[in-house]
């Protein structure tokens, strides 16, 4: 009624969910993002141990494509990271001559750019 | 477009490389 | 409707270049075209998803023009990009 957990309901995530000093990963942790390119001050992380730092790209072989979902469609967001990576792929055999380079280039008028 | 590139050759350098091609900027993508 | 797209396309990949050129001469490291390409492409289509962010922002606060209160509300998850958002509007106002 207040929110929080019941009693009952506290016992069984301490059970079977809860992460604690007598499991080898204690926590998860995805790593903190910053601007390189704006000044800022930044404190060092020293990675804790025991707790598993997620990776953001240990997958990406898999992300070139939208995989199954269930009830909920996929994002803005990973439509457009799926699409960028699908389009790296494309070009990472090109030496020299850039295909989107020659694609685009026709359209530029530098009325656009000023 | 800075910090994209920014990152691109800091992953660049991190594997020794004067050279920032479509393999170094999949890496820093997700985070980007 | 595709012309003018594509017209804008090139219009970023152009200035991306130029951006990017930048950055090889601070860096002294050079950017593979593709690279370019991709941070173009990149960049094209997150406008477009805030360019839809942004009207909105403007619609929510029941305006019929975007303002540069949308704009920094788009940067409100990185304290240090709002913080340069804010300071680059202010710079412009005066």
């Amino acid at each position: 009624k207040d929110g929080l957990l019941s009693e009952e309901e506290f016992n069984l995530w301490n059970r079977l969910y809860r992460l604690g000093d007598s499991d080898t990963v204690k926590g998860v942790a995805l790593p903190r993002s910053h601007f390189l390119s704006l000044q800022e001050d930044r404190v060092a992380q020293e990675p804790t141990t025991g707790i598993h730092q997620l990776s953001l790209s240990e997958w990406s072989v898999w992300q070139d494509h939208p995989l199954p979902t269930h009830q909920v469609e996929h994002s803005d967001r990973c439509h457009h990271f799926i699409s960028i990576m699908q389009m790296i792929e494309g070009m990472r055999h090109e030496e020299d001559e850039c295909s989107y380079e020659l694609k685009i280039k026709p359209f530029l008028q530098m009325e656009d750019v000023y | 477009v800075i910090e994209a590139a920014v990152r691109g050759v800091s992953q660049a350098q991190a594997e020794d490389l004067d050279v920032v091609d479509v393999d170094q900027l999949e890496k820093v993508l997700p985070q980007l | 409707q595709y012309s003018h797209r594509q017209r804008l396309k090139a219009a970023v990949h152009y200035t991306v270049g130029c951006l990017c050129q930048e950055v090889e001469l601070d860096k002294q490291v050079h950017l593979s075209k593709q690279t370019i390409a991709a941070i173009s492409e990149v960049t094209f289509r997150q406008c477009e998803n805030f360019a839809k962010d942004l009207e909105m922002f403007a619609r929510h606060a029941k305006r019929s023009t975007i303002t540069t209160d949308d704009v920094k509300l788009l940067s409100r998850r990185s304290n240090s990009l709002l913080k340069y958002i804010t300071e680059k509007n202010e710079e412009i106002t005066q």
